[in-house]
């Protein structure tokens, strides 16, 4: 995973990769490198989205709790009104 | 609840509908079936009418497809993403998408079509997500009985379309309890392999030593086998077990599983039959008993020999000084003994027999 310098918990790149998937799914995070290399901001900002959103405790980081919820089966349709 | 931008909805309270192609997992009766019954969760609590096509063009198209499917909004095989819908709007408006990648039921067994068509076919009449892990809009799947409606699911999409003018009884599903509501209490509470389970409502939260936040989930979700309203809870850990209480029958859980067998009647544990329910378990490590608590009474049943002690029923009050006559749930960590009544949490210290502290009953939920 590019080193973003993200205070990222996460374990490994698989996680880096579903959550950022996840986060231009639901939460419309930018496209390609912009939304996590160059703006680590806005990866951030959209992980607190969707820890608010999901009532966990809202870190900016990807800690285990936020990566379960990812992995849960859903409905494809985005969490923030587009 | 949330709505779409701009509050997209149909501004004809009469919407047509129509299913494209069906999927192979059920029969074409069992899908027809349960897109009508989906519909109707939203029509009988709005002036909503839908009127099914066979052919040309309805407002809400309904069909199965896998990963690019002609949307530009491609599924991702098994799992994850399960289907999308289109807000109220021409076109695309309205369409509503199912993963073909999925498996579809009508149970429990795999994913259940009716309750994820009445989820998506509220994207279709225009409500967004919800917060409320107790809401049928809130986008995370889990298979319940009963109707799907949650108070914040009714309210949402009366602020779109109003109340249905001839209203049909419905028993909406209360919202998920709120883990800092002050007057808090608990159904049960017990150890599960090093976390926490406690037991509200359809509800549990889990509470793992490494995880800041506790995490709410249904019961449901979980064990879709045992009942969504739970009595009483503990674990064995020598045995890896959790047994379950609910009314006058009992579950074993290995883990997640449940062990066969199972569910047994409570008396099967040596207590008489005019017992019904059973308020609190806690299994007493150093003792190797196990306290069950009915009424203002408990009993001591013995893991190691699998039979009641004598001597019992006892006194709550008399052999737990300073605790109240009564407890929802009870929880056992080295060397104290926590119970809860209503909003209030009794550390009590097995060895010098008396209460320690008194706190809310949520300070264990970090409220």
């Amino acid at each position: 995973a590019p080193s973003s310098g993200l205070p990222l918990l996460s374990k490994d790149k698989d996680s880096w990769l579903l959550a950022e998937k996840y986060l231009r799914h639901f939460y419309a995070l930018p496209a390609g490198l912009q939304g996590t290399q160059k703006m680590s901001g806005t990866f951030q900002t959209k992980i607190k989205e969707m820890q608010k959103f999901f009532n966990l405790k809202v870190t900016g980081n990807l800690d285990d709790n936020t990566l379960e919820v990812m992995k849960q089966a859903r409905c494809g349709v985005p969490d923030i009104g587009e | 609840y949330n709505h779409f931008p701009r509050h997209l909805k149909w501004n004809n309270n009469t919407v047509t509908f129509r299913i494209l192609n069906y999927t192979p997992d059920l029969a074409k009766s069992d899908v027809d079936r349960a897109v009508r019954n989906a519909l109707n969760v939203w029509a009988d609590v709005t002036p909503l009418i839908f009127k099914k096509l066979h052919q040309g063009n309805a407002d809400i198209m309904i069909s199965f497809g896998s990963k690019e499917h002609g949307d530009y909004n491609p599924f991702d095989g098994p799992n994850g993403l399960l289907a999308h819908a289109y807000p109220p709007g021409q076109g695309i408006g309205g369409d509503t998408h199912f993963d073909e990648d999925e498996h579809w039921s009508k149970d429990s067994s795999a994913y259940n079509l009716y309750i994820v068509a009445a989820h998506e076919l509220g994207h279709a009449l225009g409500m967004s997500h919800s917060t409320d892990p107790g809401a049928l809009m809130y986008p995370v799947y889990s298979y319940a009985t009963g109707y799907p409606l949650s108070e914040d699911d009714i309210e949402g999409i009366q602020a779109l379309y109003g109340p249905n003018p001839n209203p049909r009884k419905v028993k909406p599903k209360p919202d998920a309890p709120n883990k800092c509501d002050p007057m808090l209490s608990f159904d049960a509470v017990t150890e599960l392999r090093g976390e926490t389970i406690i037991f509200k409502d359809r509800f549990y939260w889990r509470i793992h030593p490494q995880m800041p936040e506790p995490e709410q989930t249904l019961i449901k979700s979980t064990w879709p086998s045992i009942p969504n309203k739970v009595d009483a809870a503990y674990e064995n850990p020598e045995k890896d077990l959790v047994i379950i209480f609910s009314g006058i029958r009992m579950w074993a859980l290995n883990g997640y599983n449940l062990v066969d067998g199972y569910p047994k009647y409570i008396h099967k544990l040596g207590l008489p039959k005019t017992i019904r329910k059973i308020d609190a378990a806690v299994y007493i490590k150093d003792t190797g008993k196990t306290l069950l608590f009915t009424d203002e009474d408990y009993w001591s049943y013995d893991e190691a020999t699998s039979t009641m002690d004598s001597g019992y029923p006892r006194s709550i009050e008399d052999d737990f000084p300073g605790m109240d006559d009564e407890v929802d749930a009870a929880a056992y960590h080295y060397g104290y003994l926590y119970f809860f009544h209503e909003h209030v949490q009794y550390e009590y210290s097995y060895t010098s027999r008396k209460v320690i502290r008194i706190q809310r009953t949520n300070s264990i939920l970090n409220c």
